[in-house]
This record gives structure tokens, C-alpha cells and sequence, in this order.
């Protein structure tokens, strides 16, 4: 699989609603410091199931756009585009289809996520996920400043990223 | 279960010193664990740069210590294969002929797992196939497809 | 003591509020106690970048970050001025224009005190008065100083 | 005060005895990962009494050079000279001089810190240098990597930055 759209409305730095076409191959996010590209990650992790704390925000509402008159917006969505021409994730889908969405919407007070459109419980996005050894904290996520993480931990909890991937 | 472990532990050690070879032009590296005998142990990262006495991982320098990491990151593909690669300017801390070589090892990856990384740096941006850049108006993030003027390959 | 402590914490806010600006062409920062009454609670550091709503700390870019502390330490000589500055890749997050304008800021103090930069990025280097480079030959490091070509000042 | 010149010898990668002279300025130190530019630093805070594991090495014998062969010098050494026209160590010196140095050298078991050439205690050095508000800890030495970390500091911790230079 691989990731083919990424569409993100009202979450962190995105006041406008913005859709990202992703393609195979080898592709680079540019921009000065402070115009929203980590934002872009936190956003993929956001609605693979990432907590808010994660995502260097306190609060939930943390995550909902606030402008710079300081008007917050009432909800913030995050929709994720898989591949799924090799039929990857037809075990929990109803029936074969090319592509998978998942989605997640919050307001201050609530967090749904949803599936091909239909509301579904977070764990059962998970499982979806993990068809594809796909997970917010996987060892392929690498956040801005954390590339060396993997080699402070002690040799305890370095040895868990073997169990994990065995 | 014992023996997945250690198969798994066995490959990816081999995949951490090819990665080395290729980020370092040189030198090796392994995975072992602190108790050979014991398999609930802790893993032990050893590294070498070509030219230099094998060194603990403190006494890297920065950049050392940024190469190994991919190395080791990539390396993990061995036991579970990676769905896609999201890096988040891991290369902050490479000098230029560093950031060469890992463009170049990225573009290698990217034939068999997308890769999205997000870099200011000239020398890792130049070998992507594609660059979307990001900017702030009112207050807000737009993102654009940049056409890539004289892409390096 | 108390007087002394209070109109230091004056100073330094006022000047990392200047260094900001300086540094981001705009916003404000300001520095206060987490309990305005009791002088011997935690120190806030309130940070604006222009355009934008004011954001804990946290929600701020790597970039951001980085700006915010360097004004901070360089706000830290209104209590007692420092002997020399020494930066260890500071600049490492930064891009091409926040790069400029820190190079430009660390010309300005150097005519007061001595800095010291190590550094990877072009934008910074080419602003010093003097460079040195660091090779390593048969795994030992020598030092030689460079001839800069086409000096940005 | 500013630094005039920096010797080190036998200390981390410094194999050969290597003399940088300083001046008052902007000086930019460059070179390819891992030649040595932040062992520079660290013999800086070495000389100013910072323990072997601030300097990432564990035991003081990380500290002394081995070459490619694995072959460790018996002892290193670095001096740092300061400027003194302007008299700022001048109380604590027999006599006035424009320069004033001060070294340490080290062996795998003994660390020996002098002044002008006279051994002294490590106590001494340190009274000497916060003449001029020196210390290898003081918040204008900024180490690699850590540049954000006075921001990720506790609040309290933080204050204690203000009561430090008050
Ligand atoms: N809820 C929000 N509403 C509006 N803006 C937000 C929100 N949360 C975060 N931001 C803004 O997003 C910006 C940070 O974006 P991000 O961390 O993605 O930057 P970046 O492009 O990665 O920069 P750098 O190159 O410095 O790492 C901050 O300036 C912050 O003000
Ligand atoms: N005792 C020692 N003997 C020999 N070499 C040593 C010793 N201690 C450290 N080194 C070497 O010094 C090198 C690291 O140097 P340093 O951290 O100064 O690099 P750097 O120039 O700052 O690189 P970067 O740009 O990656 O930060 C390491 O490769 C390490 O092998
Ligand atoms: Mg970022
Ligand atoms: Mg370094």
C-alpha cells in the first residue's frame, strides 16, 4: 500500500481546506520554518489514532485552526487516501475496492473517525491499519528532531523495535 | 518464537551493516544483544566509521550519530517491510556529502517504498521525484506543487 | 535580592523582546512569573511569531523553537554580560532567510563579545570575520584556517 | 575577557598537538561530520572543569586519543589562554599580566589543573575564572542539539537562569 491523498481541513496551521495528491516514489515537503510541514505529519498521525499530546498539542482544541484574529474553528477534519489495489485491507472491508479512506473529524468535545465514510470505533481503524504493519508510532515515522531517539533509549527498550518487527 | 527473534535479530544486523557501508563508504556496524545467552537481553548497537576505532555511540559525533539511526531505521525493514517512509528533516544534522549519499540511498528505497520527507536541504530536495511546498498566507498553510527546475536525475 | 531579581527579569524580557523582533521581523515575546505575586515561582516565556496567534511554546515549528531560545540566551547578557558566545549548530532547523537573519544578528554582537559558531550552513559561514576548517587525516583531527572568498561584508 | 588561543593535545580526536589562535569577532569553525568540530567545544569546558561524562565519554580514558589502531596515548592536555588587558583576573594573580592560562592535564587515572604553568587545585581555576563570569556551564555555551532545550526546561528551572545572572 501506500498513502494517495491526504486531505486536511481546520486541523493546526490548515484554515483552508487543502488536499495533497501523494504519489510512489520519492517525494519532498519544502518551506520556510513555521509554514506548516510538520503540521502535514501530525496530520497523517492524527488520524492513524494519535493522542493530542502527541501531536504537540495540550488540549484537543489545540488542534482546531485558530486564525490570527484568534477565531477558532468549531471542527477539524482529516481524511487519509490508502492504496488498496492489491487487496490489502479486503479482509475487514465489505467488498474489494482500489482505494481505503479513513477519516477523522473533532470538534472541542468530541472525536469521531470513520471509515469509507461510515462512523466506526478507533480501534477499528487500528485493526484496519494493522493488515498493513501500519501504526501512528511505527519506526518508518521518523518526527523533526527524534532521528537519533532510536539510539538513546536503553538497549531494554532498543530491543523492542526487534520484537515488534520479528 | 525464540527462533523468529533471533532470525529476525540476525537479519536486520546484516541489513544495519549494509546500510552503514552505503551511508559511511565504509566501516560496519552490528546488532548484538548485552547477554549473548539470554534472549529477553537488551540490543546493543555497535558502530564503526571507516578510518576510526569502533567507538560507543556517545562518542559519535552528531551526523555519525544521524547516519546510524537511518541506518538502523532502514535496516528494520528486514523483519516487517515499511508501508512508506515519513521523515521529518532528519538531515539537519548532515554536512553536504553526507546529504549526497542519503539522497541517493532514499532514491533506492523509494523503488520499492514511497518516501516523503520534508528537508530544507538543497542536496537531499534536487533527487525527489516530486516537491510540494508549503507556505503560510493570513495565517494559514497553502500547499503547491513546485516543478522541479534541473532535477538531478 | 528581590528588587534585584524583579528588575532583571525586567531587562532580559525587555531585550528578548527586541531580539525577537529582530529575529522574526516582528511579534513580541515577553517573559513573566507563573504567579505574578510570588517571586519564587516558574518563569513564562510568551512567545508571538508576526501574523500569527500567540502559541504555547509547544505548538510553535522546530524553526520557531529555535529562534525563541537563541533571543532568550542572547537576552540573558542584560543580567550579566557573557565573556564570549560559544554555538554549537544552532542553525541546524533553520531556513535560508531565518539563517540570514540570525548571521546578520551574530555580526552585530560580535562587535561586543567574541563569537564562536560551528556550523554546516553557508547563509552563517560566510558572514564570519575568520573561518577555520576541521578535517581528519589518518583519524586524527588537524585545523587549518580559511582564506574566505568573496566575504559577505 | 575573550579567548586568545586554544592547544590540545592527545584530548578526544586531537592525535597531534594542535595550537588555534582566537580573536575578538565572528568566527565560524567548519568542517565534514566528524572531524572534530565539537571536540573543539569540548576541550573548551574540559579546561573550564566539566566532568568526563558532560563530554561524551564515559570514563576519563574515553578522553585520551586512540588511534585508528587502537593504540591510547598515555596522557592529553589542553591549554586555554585569556585576554587580561583590561586586569579582570588581576586578584587573583601574583602579578599583572596581559594573558593568563590555564591547563589541564589528564591520564587515565589523575587529572592535574594548573595556572601559568603552577599546578593547582581544580577549586582554584574555577574562583579565577568566575572573575570574568566563566563557567562551563554557563547559558553562552550553547552544546549541539541543545538549542531548544533551555525552552523544555520546567518553569522553575528556568527561573533559576534569571537568579543566575541577577
Ligand atoms: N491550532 C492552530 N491554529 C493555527 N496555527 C497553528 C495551530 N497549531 C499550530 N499552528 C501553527 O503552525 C505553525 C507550525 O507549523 P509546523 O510545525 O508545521 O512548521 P514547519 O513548517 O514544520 O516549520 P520548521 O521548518 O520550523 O520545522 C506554528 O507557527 C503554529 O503557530
Ligand atoms: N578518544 C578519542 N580518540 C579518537 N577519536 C575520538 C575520541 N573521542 C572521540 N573521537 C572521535 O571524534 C569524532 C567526533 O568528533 P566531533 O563530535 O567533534 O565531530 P563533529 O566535527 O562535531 O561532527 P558533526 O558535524 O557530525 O557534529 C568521532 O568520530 C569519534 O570517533
Ligand atoms: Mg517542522
Ligand atoms: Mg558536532
Amino acid at each position: 500500500t501506500y498513502i494517495k491523498r491526504l486531505t486536511i481541513a481546520g486541523f493546526k496551521s490548515f484554515g483552508k481546506k487543502t488536499s495533497i495528491p501523494f504519489y510512489p516514489g520519492f517525494t519532498a515537503i519544502v518551506g520556510e520554518n513555521g509554514t506548516g510541514k510538520s503540521n502535514i505529519l501530525d496530520a497523517i498521525t492524527f488520524v492513524m489514532g494519535y493522542r493530542s499530546r502527541a501531536l504537540r498539542a495540550g488540549k484537543i482544541e489545540h488542534l482546531l485552526y485558530t486564525s490570527p484574529k484568534g477565531e477558532t474553528v468549531p471542527e477539524a477534519e482529516v481524511s487519509l487516501v490508502l492504496d488498496n489495489s492489491s487487496g490489502t485491507f479486503d479482509e475487514l472491508l465489505p467488498s474489494h475496492t482500489d482505494e481505503v479512506m479513513i477519516s477523522r473529524r473533532i470538534t472541542a468535545s468530541s472525536s469521531t473517525y470513520r471509515i469509507m465514510g461510515k462512523v466506526t470505533a478507533a480501534g477499528d481503524v487500528e485493526k484496519l491499519l494493522s493488515l498493513a504493519d501500519i501504526e501512528p508510532g511505527g519506526y518508518y515515522i521518523v518526527e523533526q528532531g527524534m532521528v537519533t531517539e532510536v539510539l538513546e533509549r536503553s538497549p531494554r527498550r532498543r530491543r523492542e523495535l526487534i520484537e515488534e518487527v520479528a | 518464537k525464540k527462533e523468529k527473534f533471533l532470525a529476525t535479530l540476525k537479519a536486520v544486523s546484516v541489513e544495519l551493516d549494509r546500510r552503514f557501508k552505503q551511508l559511511f563508504g565504509g566501516g560496519e556496524a552490528k546488532l548484538s544483544l548485552e547477554a549473548p545467552g539470554d534472549l529477553s537481553s537488551g540490543l546493543l548497537i555497535q558502530a564503526r566509521p571507516p578510518g576510526k576505532e569502533p567507538k560507543l555511540l556517545d562518542a559519535l559525533s552528531g551526523g555519525e550519530k544521524t547516519l546510524v539511526a537511518i541506518a538502523f531505521v532502514l535496516a528494520l525493514s528486514e523483519g516487517k517491510p515499511a508501508p512508506f517512509y515519513l521523515f521529518d528533516e532528519v538531515d539537519a544534522a548532515l554536512d553536504k556529502p553526507n546529504s549526497e549519499r542519503l539522497a541517493g540511498l532514499l532514491r533506492e528505497i523509494a523503488r520499492e517504498a514511497q518516501v516523503i520527507v520534508i528537508s530544507h536541504n538543497e542536496e537531499l530536495i534536487r533527487h525527489a521525484d516530486r516537491v510540494y511546498g508549503v507556505t503560510m498566507r493570513n495565517g494559514s498553510s497553502r500547499v503547491l506543487a513546485l516543478e522541479l527546475v534541473g532535477n538531478a536525475h
